[in-house]
């Protein structure tokens, strides 16, 4: 089974139209392994991206160097992974 | 023990197998109204199962619910289940829904892609896609929401079976997308077809592959305003409305465009909640809050394709 942990989701609240370009940048560049849960579409919808673990201080450099506001929606995926399965198994009994 | 729907947790997530095996027990305490039919099976060999809602008649015109087509949107199955119980306890005693059912069918396939959903559980918990091989590649999986023969192969979609959004070799060339598309053709007497996604709280309509309006665009945005506020008036969860295409990203190969070119004037794409911060992992104590509001709209959008024929 694949695990999560250390990965984060983070959600960006994109005030320009550059910013949404500079996001969408990032979405084609397969380096970082990015999982866009949200697409960077337009100002008026967040943006959510589960980043690995690995690429995690890189990403977090790129936002901070184009001035992207962003904050951790869910810090480490796979502890809310776990909650979830592990109340899944007390549902089934 | 005797198996009941009213023992069933509707406030939890369930495997592919539980929600099967409740299938049964549904039907079997709705004999007159429900009947399960499997419309074909997955890549890997799962069957796809339509709940019909049905009180007689022949052909009757019907409406098409979907829920699950992405895997990894766990609410949205559980909403499907929900809706499921919702409907089968509501008919004889909702007047609006009877008279509903005593004039139309129901089909509702809750995993609409079953595969993909049985990996969410035991493999990868993201997991988007079918689980097709695609030949050529170490990446397995087609994005079964960009595989309809709507603008297929457009912009919006991804030619590398390695993304979430590949498109597929072919339109319909995951048998889970043409299971569907062939009991729909067959038919050939839906009305409205709806598919429930999540998550961002979206109300929309075609297209997603062109933002050129739809002759009816009106009229869907006005259904889809009128059905949004039904919702938020249980909860005050904000939804938008709008095309695909103009309220979102554009997206070829979506299922409701597929469905609208075919005739199915009244289609809709529903991306339900998280109003909080979970994104796909929505706690299962919001599974309730989030089947009971998008019910408000849902019945709306029915009730309209009743009042108006076509």
């Amino acid at each position: 089974e694949r695990i999560f942990i250390g990965d984060q989701v983070i959600r960006v609240d994109v005030q320009s139209e550059e910013q949404i370009q500079l996001l969408q940048a990032l979405e084609t560049s397969q380096e970082w392994e990015l999982d866009f849960w949200l697409h960077p579409v337009s100002t008026e919808l967040p943006v959510d991206i589960r980043v690995p673990r690995s690429s995690l201080s890189s990403v977090k450099d790129y936002l901070q160097a184009h001035s992207i506001p962003f904050s951790v929606m869910i810090d480490n995926l796979q502890e809310l992974l776990d909650e979830e399965k592990a109340e899944m198994e007390v549902n089934r009994m | 023990r005797e198996r009941s729907t009213r023992s069933f947790n509707f406030g939890a997530y369930h495997t592919l197998d539980t929600i099967y095996s409740w299938m049964d027990t549904l039907v079997a305490e709705h004999p007159n109204l429900i009947t399960k039919q499997e419309i074909g099976r997955s890549y890997e060999n799962r069957p796809m199962y339509v709940l019909k809602f049905s009180t007689g008649g022949s052909n009757r015109p019907a409406i098409w619910i979907d829920t699950g087509i992405h895997s990894r949107e766990w609410v949205s199955p559980a909403t499907g289940v929900w809706t499921a119980n919702k409907i089968a306890t509501d008919y004889g005693t909702d007047a609006s829904l009877t008279s509903l059912l005593n004039t139309m069918d129901i089909y509702l396939l809750i995993l609409t892609n079953p595969d993909g959903y049985v990996y969410t559980h035991s493999n990868d918990r993201m997991w988007r896609k079918t689980r097709s091989r695609n030949s050529g590649s170490i990446c397995r999986g087609v994005d079964p929401n960009r595989n309809w023969d709507a603008g297929f192969g457009g912009p919006g979609a991804s030619s590398s079976p390695c993304s979430d959004s590949y498109r597929g070799p072919s339109a319909h060339s995951e048998i889970e997308v043409k299971n569907v598309v062939d009991l729909i053709k067959s038919h050939g007497n839906f009305k409205a077809f709806i598919s429930v996604h999540a998550y961002s709280q979206l109300l929309m309509y075609p297209y997603g592959y062109t933002c050129t309006n739809v002759p009816h665009q009106a009229e869907l945005d006005s259904i889809g305003r009128a059905a949004v506020q039904k919702l938020t008036s249980l909860y005050g969860t904000s939804y938008k409305v709008g095309s695909i295409c103009k309220i979102i990203y554009q997206a070829s190969g979506g299922s409701i465009d597929w469905s609208y070119n075919l005739g199915i004037k009244y289609s809709f794409a529903f991306e339900l909640r998280d109003t909080g911060r979970y994104g796909f992992i929505l706690p299962s104590n919001q599974i309730i809050p989030t089947a009971s509001e998008t019910w408000l709209a849902l019945k709306h959008i029915m009730e309209y394709v009743r009042d108006h024929p076509y």
